[in-house]
């Protein structure tokens, strides 16, 4: 399903996490791709998920676990 | 690319060409899908041209060709 992230939380967490620089990163390629500075959330594909856990060398569960144990995951919908 | 339709002149048009319902039909169940129901644009994924193509027995020129032929396709961005 879905992945809904709380960019606000994520970009501050980055800076003393460096583990979450990669997954940042990738989330800021989207908003700039899309031009969507909403700055609040940002919806992810189910497949970013995907993509997320094999460039940083996890596996999804990992990942997912990972985003998770951060308080990044906001799934309402 | 992309694709982004006239919502609007899609709904009225397919009442009266009946080669275009099909087209309207998939673009009200992304809406759905999404419950984006701002009822003005609808931007699709590069690949639903392939997809719309598909489902409706035609190569992707003709299936662009016949949006564009009959004023569907807004594409700013
Ligand atoms: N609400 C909604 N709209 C959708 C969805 N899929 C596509 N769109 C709309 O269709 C446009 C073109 O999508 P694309 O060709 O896949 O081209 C996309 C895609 O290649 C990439 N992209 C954007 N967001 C994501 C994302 O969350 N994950 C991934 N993997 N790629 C994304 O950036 C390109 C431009 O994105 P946009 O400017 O946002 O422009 C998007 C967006 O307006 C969807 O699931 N929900
Ligand atoms: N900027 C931004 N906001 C997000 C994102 N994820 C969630 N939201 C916020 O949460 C609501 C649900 O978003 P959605 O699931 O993407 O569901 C959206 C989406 O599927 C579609 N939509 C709305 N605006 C656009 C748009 O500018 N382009 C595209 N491609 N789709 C849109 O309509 C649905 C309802 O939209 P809203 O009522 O406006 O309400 C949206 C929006 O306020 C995100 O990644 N970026
Ligand atoms: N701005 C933007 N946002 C994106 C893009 N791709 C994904 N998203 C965001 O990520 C959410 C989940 O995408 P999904 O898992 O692919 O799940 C999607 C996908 O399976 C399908 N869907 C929505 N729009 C499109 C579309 O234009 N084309 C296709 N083929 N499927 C779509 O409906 C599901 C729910 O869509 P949403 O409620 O809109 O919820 C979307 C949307 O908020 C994108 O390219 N641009
Ligand atoms: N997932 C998700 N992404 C969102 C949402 N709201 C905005 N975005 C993302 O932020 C970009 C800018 O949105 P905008 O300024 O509201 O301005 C938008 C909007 O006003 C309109 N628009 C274009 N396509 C759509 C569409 O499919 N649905 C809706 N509701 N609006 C669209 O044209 C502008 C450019 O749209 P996009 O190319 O799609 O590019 C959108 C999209 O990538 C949201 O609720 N959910």
């Amino acid at each position: 399903d879905r992945l809904i992230l709380d960019m606000r939380r994520l970009g501050r967490l980055a800076q003393s996490i460096p583990e979450l620089e990669p997954v940042n990163n990738y989330a800021l390629l989207i908003c700039a791709r899309r031009r969507d500075w909403n700055g609040e959330v940002l919806s992810l594909r189910s497949e970013d998920l995907s993509t997320l856990a094999l460039i940083n060398f996890k596996t999804e569960d990992q990942m997912q676990g990972e985003l998770e144990a951060n308080g990044l995951i906001l799934n309402f919908k």
